[in-house]
């Protein structure tokens, strides 16, 4: 639901404001890669209907954000392409390779899923690294970059409820890890936000 | 324990 949040508060920002201005279209790009890898079970793995159309509407809104940042003639003149210079390849890669060494089955699926999910943990950077070099951070685009990062502290805590509550859970130590670093890459973006909260005052990232 | 089986999270 965090999530959702998330992405509800970025098209509501580019939607009512008509600008993505601050927004990383590489990790959105990222988002949309880490989407397309993990969700290939949508049609042979049902788990429940809720589970299927949250699927859909994160793929989905990933493309239309994506649509309205490159295509979308207001709104593409607001991106900071100049700022926004974080490689894809950089994650990517890495990713791959990690995915490659580390899995829990040598099979197509199951290694691209685990993809997404290192994959997952790291998106979120270039976002950060053109977050800090953003003057005039609006209250939407903080926000939504506090959702993106809550939603998975939010997996930990169900995780460790899930694997004390629930008879037949299995232990998943590679989307453990994963969600670990993903919060901790949030640490320091989390400290600034509550700072600014508390003072009341516009988030602002030190240089 | 086979991890890929368990697959009900987003």
């Amino acid at each position: 639901m965090t999530h959702l949040a998330s992405i509800c508060l970025l098209l509501l920002k580019i939607h009512t404001m008509k600008s993505c201005a601050g927004v990383s279209l590489k990790t959105q790009e990222l988002y949309a890669l880490v989407f397309v890898t993990r969700y290939l079970d949508l049609f042979s793995n049902f788990v429940s209907m809720y589970n299927t159309i949250m699927k859909i509407i994160f793929l989905s809104s990933t493309f239309g954000i994506i649509w309205y940042m490159r295509g979308h003639k207001l709104v593409r003149q607001s991106y900071d392409k100049e700022q926004d210079t974080f490689r894809h390849y950089f994650l990517v890669i890495p990713c791959m390779v990690l995915a490659l060494v580390i899995h829990s089955k040598f099979t197509l699926l199951e290694v691209l899923w685990t993809f997404s999910i290192y994959l997952e943990a790291v998106a979120i950077l270039p976002q950060l690294v053109l977050l800090q070099r953003t003057r005039n951070i609006d209250n939407l685009t903080g926000n939504y970059i506090f959702c993106l990062g809550a939603y998975r502290a939010l997996y930990l805590l169900n995780w460790i409820y899930r694997y004390f509550m629930e008879k037949n859970y299995h232990a998943q130590w590679i989307t453990w890890m994963a969600g670990m670093i993903q919060t901790a890459i949030y640490a320091d973006f989390f400290y600034y936000y509550f700072k600014s909260w508390k003072k009341n005052e516009r988030l602002k990232l030190p240089a | 324990d086979d991890e890929s089986a368990v697959k009900d999270e987003l």
